[in-house]
């Protein structure tokens, strides 16, 4: 999902 | 991760450090928000709490940690230090920021990709990182004397967010192609909030003057 991968940023 | 990315976390990193510095070496927190500094505990902590449920990268772990130690141990001095503490320019920091934090919470209840609390908390930091530079800024523009480690630090706190937009660019572009549109309009917002200062660090910079800030 978009979620889970903007999320590997901090 | 690309570059742009590495480098915007480095100066993030850096952006604290110099912080940290200031409030160490010189025992003074002076023209430094802590309104601001608050703000961003809550983001760190609203932000992370993916810690120990999902695992991206030993690198973003242990980055995680620095940022929500740090943020505590900047609130900490500000708040308790016996020294740092009466340097502090509470009179100043007149910025109500829990203001700030109640129309960023209803945004992320409204506008969010997931109704879990953890992604709704995920979103609240991102909307409320965007503002929490806000009471810093009112600060500077009111202290007469901003200090260059002050300046320094709030220049590499905004080189931060304008790096992650040149990454988020490259990203798009270059490497997955997948729009991520709740970060990177509060990213942009949140860089747009820097550019009055930016325009002004680098004028004095040129001009070999002291950072002032017009009110």
């Amino acid at each position: 999902t978009e979620t889970q991968a903007a999320k590997d940023e901090l | 991760m690309n570059l742009f990315r590495l480098a915007g976390d480095m100066t993030h990193l850096f952006s604290i450090i110099v912080l940290l510095l200031k409030i160490h070496a010189t025992k003074s927190c002076s023209g430094i928000s802590l309104k601001t500094q608050e703000l961003y505990v809550i983001v760190f902590l609203t932000r992370y709490l993916d810690l120990f449920t999902r695992f991206v990268s030993l690198y973003n772990t242990v980055m995680k940690i620095v940022f929500i130690g740090t943020s505590f141990a900047i609130v900490w001095y500000m708040r308790y230090h016996k020294v740092v503490k009466q340097t502090y320019n509470k009179d100043e920091d007149t910025f109500k920021h829990y203001f700030l934090l109640l129309p960023c919470f209803v945004l992320a209840l409204l506008l969010h990709n997931e109704f879990t609390t953890m992604d709704v908390l995920w979103t609240f930091s991102l909307y409320l990182e965007a503002v929490a530079i806000l009471p810093q800024l009112v600060l500077l523009q009111q202290s007469r004397n901003i200090d260059n480690l002050t300046g320094n630090y709030v220049f590499f706190l905004g080189a931060y967010r304008g790096l992650y937009v040149l990454n988020w660019i490259y990203r798009y572009f270059l490497q997955d192609h997948r729009a991520r549109w709740i970060p990177w309009i509060s990213g942009l917002v949140q860089t747009a909030l820097y550019a009055d200062f930016f325009y002004y660090y680098i004028l004095s910079w040129k001009k070999h003057e002291k950072l002032k800030l017009p009110a």
